[in-house]
């Protein structure tokens, strides 16, 4: 039914293809797992993959069309979305617009609320996770680190989501944390489609502290209840956060409230943080100019 | 649809593990929600 | 919910479920009368062997199986509680082992040497990972006899791995009867109903009560099964203020009380 044309991509624990659906002829992507390299079985990431794409069916993540085994090899046959956002960031040729970047955070923030209302945090969200299809329409993509919102009591690691697009709790070693963590890399990719460079681009774990608190300032208890209880805190350098001007300037294209939006979602207390209805609801979204229609999108 | 389909409202219940927990400071810290926990839970029971 | 695996791909009526036995069976069963054959075919038996051999080879009937299965299910719980998995981890490798033995006959696949894999995939799709060399250790066999069908199992999973058990709507209405009789209940008397119920729910996902009902309908019906009048008061004051507004998402409570008195006694 499914046929491997061309090999896009190798990942850890993955090759890409492109192919077909022979009985419709739409294009798909074939993820085949590789299995025979881990010594403990079925990776874990492809668990994840498997397991949170066979629960989730929405227009702004990727659809999981089949999933079959073959010569030992798990496949994932995935849509095929030839385009993602880092690729347009950096490609200066392309030009976009206000109108084209909430239209992309509108659809982002779909895809990851019904994440967050299915209870599975994604942990991973950054711009080449965020695939485009060939009509424009933006899909969360890549749940190798997923998982599902866990029981009170459990300690989840705080070494997931790529450090730039990482929540300061994440970075404080948190072990209790929320979905707000997705919220913040959704708030730096916003930042990193109005610059058009990254936003908060950390050397390694340290350095993404010091870069994040001096672009934003270093929380302190007063807005932030109890942060100064997490171990790496006292060796921090404290900044003051940057005042609306400095942010203005900053962000020149940037109107009030598409401000505000960014820093509901860069909120460093991640109990304040807006969650993603709250995202979807606030007036960036419904002030001009309104978001593009995706396949109008060059 | 973000309407809720069911009302929730914390100052009812009465949830001595979960009131426990909120004010540990790892779980303060961590941005640890009690709401989070009660929506997920009856998600689960009106589901 | 019905978007959820569980209820695509495994919620039966009593019939299909039988159904699918039957015919699990069936297909084994056939494969031994084909091998038989062959063997026979092979070999120049004397008709008194082939007299012994007609006896002996009767495959397994589905009930043969589904006792062999239930006590293997019995024994991936114990042993899984023996690792001091987490509550809803036992569930899940239950709930594996049970469901690979919906689609795979014991004729095909001896349950003992499912029965680490399925613990062990669990642990995984769980997120609560041990190395396989560490789980061997703990649990005996070697990594090879836990390796060995993964893939299987998966497949066999319809390689649905997020399953919804009935403890986490135990705790949504622990909460929701103390909003709906507030004021009514004694805490002390709820926790102690909680915790019973939540052996009971370890006890029932050994049935076949999980294809057959979601998991809330469990839930409530165990509720049913520890104290009846406070889960009716709770359901008739919840679903008698929702009356006035009837419309079509109201469920109707009579509906609701007919589906959990069925599992009731089907637990029961």
């Amino acid at each position: 039914e499914y046929t491997k044309e061309k090999k896009v991509g190798e990942g850890t624990y993955a090759v890409v293809y492109l192919g077909t659906k022979q009985s419709t002829g739409r294009q798909i992507a074939v993820k085949e797992i590789k299995t025979s390299e881990f010594k403990d079985g079925l990776d874990m990431s492809a668990i994840r993959e498997v397991k949170y794409l066979q629960e989730i069916q929405h227009d702004n993540v990727i659809e999981l069309v089949d999933i079959f085994m073959a010569y030992d090899n798990l496949n994932l046959v995935l849509e095929f979305l030839p385009s993602d956002l880092e690729v347009i960031i950096k490609d200066r040729s392309i030009l976009f617009t206000p109108a084209d970047i909430k239209s992309w955070m509108l659809m982002t923030l779909r895809g990851v609320h019904h994440c967050h209302r299915n209870f599975i945090l994604h942990r991973d969200l950054k711009p080449n996770n965020l695939l485009l299809s060939p009509d424009g329409v933006i899909k969360v993509a890549d749940f190798g680190l997923a998982r599902a919102v866990p029981s009170p009591h459990e300690m989840l690691t705080s070494n997931v989501v790529t450090r730039w697009y990482r929540a300061p709790e994440l970075l404080f070693g948190a072990k209790h944390y929320t979905s707000a963590i997705d919220i913040w890399s959704v708030g730096v990719i916003f930042a990193e489609l109005m610059l058009r460079i990254p936003y908060l681009p950390g050397q390694n774990d340290i350095d993404q502290m010091e870069v994040t608190f001096r672009a934003l300032g270093t929380p302190t208890d007063k807005e932030w209840p109890e942060v100064s209880s997490f171990g790496s805190y006292n060796k921090l350098q404290i900044y003051p956060p940057p005042s609306i001007d400095e942010l203005r300037k900053r962000f020149i294209a940037a109107s009030e409230n598409a401000l505000n939006f960014m820093c509901g979602m860069l909120t460093m207390n991640p109990k304040k943080r807006w969650n993603a209805i709250e995202c979807l609801e606030s007036e960036y979204f419904k002030e001009m100019p309104p978001p593009s229609d995706p396949s109008e999108i060059k | 649809n973000t309407i809720p389909r069911f009302k929730l409202d914390e100052k009812l219940y009465s949830d001595p593990f979960i009131k426990d927990l909120e004010n540990r400071k790892e779980f303060v810290a961590s941005g640890f929600r009690t709401d989070y926990v009660y929506e997920r839970v009856l998600t689960e029971a009106f589901m | 919910y019905r978007h959820s695996s569980q209820y695509r791909f495994w919620s039966f009526s009593k019939e299909r479920l039988r159904e699918k036995r039957v015919n699990t069976n069936k297909i084994a069963a056939d494969t031994i009368y084909k091998n038989i054959l062959d063997f026979k075919n092979q070999q120049d038996l004397t008709q008194e062997q082939l007299d012994v051999l007609d006896a002996r080879t009767q495959p397994l009937s589905v009930d043969d199986e589904l006792k062999l299965i239930n006590f293997y299910a019995k024994k991936v719980q114990v042993i899984s509680q023996h690792l001091n998995l987490p509550t809803e981890i036992i569930a899940t490798s239950i709930s594996f082992f049970k469901k690979f033995f919906l689609e795979n006959s014991v004729m095909q696949y001896d349950p003992k040497s499912l029965v680490h894999t399925t613990i062990f995939l669990a642990c995984k799709a769980e997120n609560y990972f041990i190395s396989v060399d560490s789980f061997a250790k703990k649990a005996k066999p070697n990594r090879e006899a836990i390796l060995k069908y993964e893939f299987k199992l998966l497949e066999s999973l319809k390689f649905s791995l997020l399953i919804h058990h009935p403890y986490k709507p135990l705790h949504g209405f622990f909460l929701d009867i103390q909003n709906v009789l507030h004021g009514k209940v004694d805490l002390n008397y709820m926790g102690q109903t909680y915790d019973k119920c939540k052996k009971k729910i370890t006890e029932a996902i050994l049935t076949d009560v999980v294809y057959l009902f979601t998991p809330p309908q469990i839930t409530l019906a165990i509720l049913m099964i520890e104290d009846e009048a406070l889960i009716t008061k709770y359901l008739e004051l919840k679903f008698s203020v929702n009356s006035e507004k009837k419309n079509n998402d109201t469920i109707s409570f009579s509906t609701l009380l007919t589906i959990i008195n069925d599992c009731k006694s089907f637990i029961q």
